[in-house]
């Protein structure tokens, strides 16, 4: 079964 | 900030509620915005109120203001949808707004005044991407799709294709999937499905906060979808007129 991803992953605080 | 309907505030509160509790929202001479992400950092949600969407709207010094949902929502559900809202906060008292909502048919007046809070705004920056995939369609339609395949699985696939946009759920019991391929005989825009991929592509998302994201199609007749390989989906609702946007921002599922 496929996990869940974050956006942290992607996506830095600015 | 003078709405000329309150139903504005209350699709945008019903659009976010269910992934954030509390937001900052930022007012500066172009409007009024959010961005926040749920507690699961899964979704990101990021509202604009232009100044268009104002009858008038006035913000000398920009501002923050720490809005709590609960208490929010508790307040808007005073407002009759046609009535008209003006949102008030000053830069001497920055304890609180106040709401004062009007219902010109009626000659009535309702005031009510909302605490602001003190809220650790985190802020992300997303970076302008180039999508692989781009699907435009009603709203209504995503909504349908969404909320039915959400029924057969927590798992939605959304494919784009030469076939066009297919999305599948596969449950334990069942399968289901619904292909959507660009219309050719619609007139009118708002009922169109459009859809532009550079290479084909398929991506997997959580259901439950698909099924969250569809709540804003009360705020606008169509939706974009902007996929990419292994990046979050970006779905997207303009409001009319130059008004503002909701967009989400969902995180994938890996294999």
């Amino acid at each position: 079964k496929a996990g869940q991803m974050r956006l942290d992953s992607f996506f830095k605080p600015q | 900030a003078r709405l000329p309907r309150s139903a504005v505030l209350k699709k945008i509160l019903d659009s976010v509620k269910d992934l954030v509790k509390e937001t900052n929202w930022d007012c500066n001479e172009e409007g009024m915005s959010m961005q926040a992400l749920d507690t699961g950092r899964i979704v990101l949600v990021e509202v604009m109120l232009r100044e268009a969407a104002f009858e008038s709207y006035a913000c000398e010094v920009p501002m923050t203001l720490g809005i709590d949902m609960e208490p929010f929502g508790k307040v808007l559900r005073c407002a009759g949808g046609d009535e008209k809202v003006t949102i008030k906060a000053s830069r001497n008292d920055q304890d609180h707004i106040e709401l004062v909502f009007e219902n010109e048919e009626k000659e009535r007046m309702s005031a009510f005044e909302l605490k602001l809070m003190d809220i650790d705004g985190e802020h992300m920056a997303v970076p302008d991407a180039e999508w692989g995939a781009e699907i435009s369609m009603p709203s209504s339609e995503f909504k349908k799709i969404v909320m039915d395949l959400a029924e057969i699985g927590s798992d939605l696939t959304i494919a784009v294709s030469k076939l066009g946009v297919t999305f599948t759920a596969q449950g334990n019991n069942c399968k289901g999937s619904m292909v959507l391929q660009p219309s050719t005989a619609v007139d009118k825009k708002s009922e169109q499905v459009a859809i532009s991929f550079t290479e084909p592509l398929e991506m997997t998302f959580a259901a439950p906060y698909m099924k969250m994201i569809t709540k804003a199609a009360a705020l606008s007749s169509t939706v974009t979808l902007s996929l990419d390989e292994a990046c979050p989906i970006c779905v997207r609702y303009e409001m009319e007129d130059n008004a503002g946007h909701i967009k989400y921002y969902l995180a994938p599922k890996e294999d």
